[in-house]
């Protein structure tokens, strides 16, 4: 997870 | 293959282009609207002296920014989110630059072989301090063929949800949902070609770009790799983070 933190982020922002 | 009838697909169709279009960082409308100009000789010639670590940034933080469009637009596809955090991953990894190059030939003008870039419209010539022509003459090559298709917004939004779904990328965890996502999707696919009339050819044209997509990605890592050798600092301090994400 650590690895891909960002790409984890963005798919856990919700879609504005 | 899953039974889907016509209904779903339509939906399907209906909203992957919708996603498309709220997430394609650029409408076609407003660029011929914005009237923008093809680079003038002196601006090309500025962007040939940059330093190659500097344009390397330049381009390294578009292809991001294009990124994150990408990943809001694999977000709204249909059953992407329930598929595991592992899969999603991979899927983007693998598969995110492939639609940035797909969705390319949006803004390619194929009457002087420019792409926007930057604000304006950039010829093969303005990338030239990147120090790796085949690589660039390898993307123009593809946008052209790409948008001499000339697919309609719906059909390459398909094309882009199937790409991004393709389902012998390595380390899915659930490769058979992730499979059936692509199958429905090509369906999909296949049925908007037929509604549109689009000749037999073209679904068969879409597959041999998946390849040409793969052999892309595989140029641009060699590339990097290159450059990291020489520059790893510049790497390392001045690259956008989700681009090392994703390629490093």
């Amino acid at each position: 997870k650590e690895k891909h933190k960002i790409l984890h982020q963005l798919l856990q922002n919700s879609t504005s | 293959s899953p039974t889907v009838s016509m209904a779903e697909l339509d939906h399907l169709a209906h909203v992957v282009s919708k996603s498309h279009l709220e997430t394609c960082q650029y409408l076609r409308e407003e660029l011929q609207q914005m009237n923008c100009q093809n680079f003038l000789q002196d601006e090309v010639e500025s962007y040939q002296k940059k330093p190659r670590e500097v344009m390397w940034q330049l381009c390294a933080l578009k292809i991001t920014e294009a990124i994150q469009y990408v990943v809001e637009f694999a977000k709204r596809i249909n059953g992407f989110m329930d598929l595991c955090q592992n899969d999603q991953i991979v899927l983007l990894k693998a598969g995110s630059l492939e639609v940035v190059f797909i969705r390319m030939c949006r803004v390619f003008d194929s009457h002087n072989n420019t792409i926007y870039f930057d604000r304006k419209f950039a010829g093969p010539d303005v990338f030239k301090a990147l120090g790796c022509d085949d690589l660039i003459t390898s993307v123009f090559d593809f946008a052209k063929n790409m948008s001499s298709l000339h697919l309609t917004e719906e059909e390459l939004a398909l094309f882009s949800a199937f790409v991004l779904l393709s389902a012998d990328r390595s380390w899915l965890q659930d490769k058979l949902q992730v499979e059936k996502l692509q199958q429905k999707t090509q369906l999909a696919l296949q049925h908007v070609l037929q509604k549109n009339q689009r000749e037999d050819g073209v679904l068969n044209k879409l597959r041999c770009k998946v390849s040409a997509l793969r052999s892309l990605c595989s140029q641009h890592t060699e590339k990097l790799s290159a450059f990291r050798a020489i520059y790893p600092d510049i790497v390392r301090t001045h690259f956008p983070p989700l681009y090392k994400e994703l390629f490093g």
